[in-house]
């Protein structure tokens, strides 16, 4: 069975969605089979793999509400051995819509841990989480192994920290006993700005061995390659950007094989 | 009475708080009396004013759902002429409290527009919203004359841009008939990086005068100012970033002026 790996923040703008595309896509280049999970009403993640809307007729908001079938919504990317579950705005009312099911919480989990998902042949699932603690983040934390948290170098993302470790606790206590925490990534990181610097010390000093060694630098060729509908690994394959997300993807790896 | 303005954008990380404290800051250096409510449940702009986790006794949670007198949750802040409304992690519940309530839409309206609110002089209220298009933001929506967009010059930002119009004219068809679009703001702006020059080419091809002349450059003074709990204004006047806000507040009170 594929392991599943939730990237979450509630603060906005971190590197939720560019975390998820690269990393994907960085294991998908070493032939590992990789499905992501788009579950921000904004898209994000289907548009940087540049699924265009006349293919989101069915999405996340369907797998979640219309008991849909998981095969009826995977598609597959440009890039070979990385497919998406895509998302449109529809999401946006899965919230309220979910919260008058009982089972509210374990919907996505109900949906993942199907019988037939190991026929997919996926290793690793991802999820790209709103910037949120709702309950579309909380499925996907319920549905996890682990969560894989996109830390900003700046100090407003450092405040809410405390805070997301806290409902990774909870939803351990309460609704899935096996949750770890897959590592803190510093992304858009600048060894030149003081700041960075004092966050990533902070971090380390704190977490610990939770936080990856390998650091995501600021690199505009990363901001652009959404525009190109492609990862930043293929969109410059050379740049700092995507060699970083291939450092993260072997320690990621490596991690994951120790276990 | 005052101007209500709701600083909204669903897209994560676009600088809703920094645009929110630093306009607000510039605008009470000019004398005006200026409140800002935090309607994030970060409470991003609340710490970045410098309300410390002990005077946020009563916040916007009580504001919605106990019914508290508006004077008992308005503190002041360490910059003159600016007063704040913090916020908690409490208010990621509220969304859910709300819906139960039939005039949900219209709950923060109603306080705002209370009796008694010419009493307290201000001049201007500022709604810092949370990255989501939900009930509180529909919330500020609803309770304000308009909307300042900010717009930070990247891919993923300007995709969002349409939903975001659809719901403000959704907004001004159901529930606030007089709601106007402030103007957009290009925030994070780097006239080195093409990106940033072709997002401002496309705004303002498509949205003409609704974008401020004014932009804010990405300036590391400005992100390092709440880790000072000061608005950039305070923490380095100097500064291109405390500049580019006095800029703001001069063209937003022009267009305040004239109308
Ligand atoms: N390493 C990087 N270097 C430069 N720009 C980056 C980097 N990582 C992300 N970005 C840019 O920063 C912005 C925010 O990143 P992204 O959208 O991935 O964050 P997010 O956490 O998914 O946001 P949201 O909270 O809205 O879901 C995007 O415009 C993205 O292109
Ligand atoms: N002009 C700027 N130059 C440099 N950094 C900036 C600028 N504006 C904002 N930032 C930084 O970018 C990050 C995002 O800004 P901010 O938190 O204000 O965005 P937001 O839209 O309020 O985020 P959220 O969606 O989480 O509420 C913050 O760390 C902030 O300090
Ligand atoms: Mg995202
Ligand atoms: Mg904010």
């Amino acid at each position: 069975n594929p392991k599943i790996v939730a990237v979450a923040n509630q603060k906005g703008g971190v590197g939720k969605t560019t975390t998820t595309i690269n990393l994907a896509a960085a294991l998908a280049e070493i032939g590992k089979q990789i499905l992501i999970i788009d579950l921000d009403p904004q898209g994000n993640s289907s548009t940087g793999l540049g699924i265009q809307p006349d293919r989101r007729q069915l999405t996340t908001f369907e797998l979640l509400l219309e008991d849909i079938d998981l095969k009826s919504v995977i598609l597959e990317t440009d890039v070979e051995n990385l497919s998406i579950v895509p998302a449109t705005v529809d999401l946006s009312s899965a919230d309220i819509e979910l919260y008058t099911n009982e089972k509210r919480v374990f919907v996505l989990r109900g949906v993942l841990k199907q019988q037939s998902m190991s026929e997919f042949g996926f290793d690793f699932i991802f999820i790209d989480c709103p910037p949120s603690l709702n309950l579309l983040t909380i499925n996907a934390m319920v549905a996890s192994n682990s969560v894989l948290i996109p830390l900003q170098s700046e100090f407003f993302a450092l405040e809410g920290l405390s805070q997301l470790m806290l409902t990774i606790r909870e939803v351990r206590a309460t609704a899935n006993k096996d949750l770890r925490i897959e590592g803190v990534v510093l992304t858009m990181f600048d060894s030149r700005n003081n700041l960075s610097l004092l966050i990533e010390e902070d971090a380390r000093e704190n977490l610990g061995d939770l936080v990856f060694k390998s650091k995501i630098p600021r690199n505009v060729r990363v901001s652009e390659a959404p525009s190109h509908s492609k990862p930043v690994l293929s969109y410059d394959p050379i740049s700092k950007g995507a060699q970083s997300y291939r450092d993260l993807a072997s320690e990621f790896l490596k991690n994951n094989q120790r276990a």
